[in-house]
């Protein structure tokens, strides 16, 4: 899954799709 | 004003869809009860554009808030060069730090028809971690 800083203590979590690359 | 784009990324599965993901996060001062109406049919707007398909429809589900969460998801069809697709897209709008800042994800994601890539699935995923604050009072 994607895990990134999106603001003061806070991360966004999102699950990825199987075979996915970045674009 | 002083909204700055904090993640802006995009993914694609060959032959299946693809799923695109952007953040801002900013003030929150002139925030009242209300204004996530105006933010999210922005936000909705934005996506639109931004998802490489011509849209037969999109749906848009209530607002809901639970857990300091303010979101909305949204359903569509359309088609794109390569043939029908549906989509779902999520807002997650929450406010962070002791400023109380916004910050507002969308996530949306476009499924060939016929594909098993499950985008409901993948935008019912988005979930924040950390510290999340109430509303500041108008």
């Amino acid at each position: 899954p994607i895990s990134a800083e999106v603001g003061p203590e806070v991360r966004l979590l999102v699950a990825l799709p199987e075979g996915a690359r970045e674009v | 004003p002083g909204v700055s784009v904090v993640l802006r990324k995009g993914f694609r599965v060959a032959d299946a869809g693809s799923l695109g993901i952007g953040c801002v996060r900013g003030p929150s001062d002139k925030w009242a009860p209300g204004v996530e109406e105006l933010v999210f049919a922005r936000a909705t707007s934005i996506a639109k554009g931004s998802l490489g398909v011509s849209l037969e429809r999109l749906d848009a589900r209530p607002i809901r808030s639970e857990n300091r969460v303010i979101e909305q998801r949204l359903s569509g069809e359309g088609t794109t060069g390569a043939g029908g697709s549906l989509v779902e897209m999520r807002h997650l709008l929450v406010f962070a730090g002791e400023a109380r800042e916004g910050v507002l994800c969308s996530v949306a994601c476009v499924e060939a028809r016929g594909a098993s890539l499950k985008c409901s699935e993948l935008v019912s995923s988005a979930s924040f971690q950390g510290s999340l604050m109430e509303p500041p009072p108008p």
